[in-house]
């Protein structure tokens, strides 16, 4: 099992 | 207000089809250069991006900024009423409360209309800057799907290595593991089937392989898919169609040890 990156944390919200 | 003209429903129609099980409730942007869909998946993994240009439409008029929040369940429904090769024709006032759907069989016998109640979706965007990817990889899209199908059946996840003897996709699982390695493919007499990889530097990702097989969904939109991969960065999955318009998928990655 690999951890599941979330794309906020390589994408700026706004 | 915005009046958009499709030569055939179909185009629509794979469209939402393509998204729907990704995304349900979503806003329509149009302006005029065309509809713009942004939005993320629940879990804030992966990421649709639509544009359907003005030149997909025949005539396209949209003379300020509409949103149409539009729940795709509702509105699959309402495009089963038309059949692929009906003329199609979008209609909502500036500030619209409902969409306006017309279907007019190609011998103009038959004309359906309807009109779908608009949602008011506060949508949380992202701002995706242009990036210069490592590696650029085209492929037939029906040999992308069967690739992340058949991986599916052996992993939940992928790798997906680029290098300069080509891409691998290679997958570990309970029962074993596999790997697909596909090499540079190019066919004069029919381009489709070609296979490009572009490369600055190699490239290693994983990513998990429910997304890709739900992205495979576009498949029918084009018969050919471009993977964009960069170490750093999402992956880019795009279905080009017709006019400049697209079907963006970006999907993050999954974080080895």
């Amino acid at each position: 099992q690999v951890p599941q990156i979330i794309l906020e944390q390589y994408y700026k919200s706004g | 207000m915005l009046e958009a003209r499709l030569e055939q429903a179909q185009l629509l129609k794979k469209v939402v089809d393509a998204i729907k099980d990704l995304v349900q409730d979503c806003n329509f942007d149009c302006n005029d250069s065309g509809i713009a869909l942004q939005a993320m998946d629940n879990s804030h993994v992966a990421l649709v991006s639509m544009m359907l240009k003005a030149e997909s439409f025949n005539p396209f008029r949209c003379d300020r900024n509409i949103a149409i929040g539009l729940n795709l369940v509702s509105l699959t429904k309402v495009l089963r009423a038309a059949q692929n090769e009906d003329i199609l024709t979008l209609k909502a006032e500036d500030a619209p409360d409902s969409l306006n759907l017309t279907f007019e069989s190609s011998d103009k016998d038959r004309i359906s209309e309807y009109d779908l109640k608009l949602m008011d979706i506060d949508q949380e965007h992202l701002g995706i800057p242009d990036t210069d990817y490592s590696a650029t990889i085209s492929m037939p899209s029906a040999e992308f799907k069967r690739i992340c199908t058949d991986l599916m059946a052996m992993s939940e996840s992928v790798t997906i290595e680029a290098g300069k003897d080509g891409i691998k996709f290679a997958c570990n699982g309970d029962i074993g593991n596999g790997s697909i390695t596909l090499r540079t493919v190019q066919d004069v007499e029919n381009k489709e089937n070609n296979i490009e990889i572009a490369l600055t530097e190699p490239v290693s990702l994983t990513f998990s392989l429910k997304y890709l097989v739900n992205f495979c969904k576009a498949q029918n939109l084009s018969k050919t898919v471009k993977l964009h991969i960069s170490n750093e960065v999402p992956l880019l999955v795009e279905y080009a169609m017709e006019g400049g318009s697209y079907l963006r998928f970006y999907l993050a990655p999954k974080i080895g040890d």
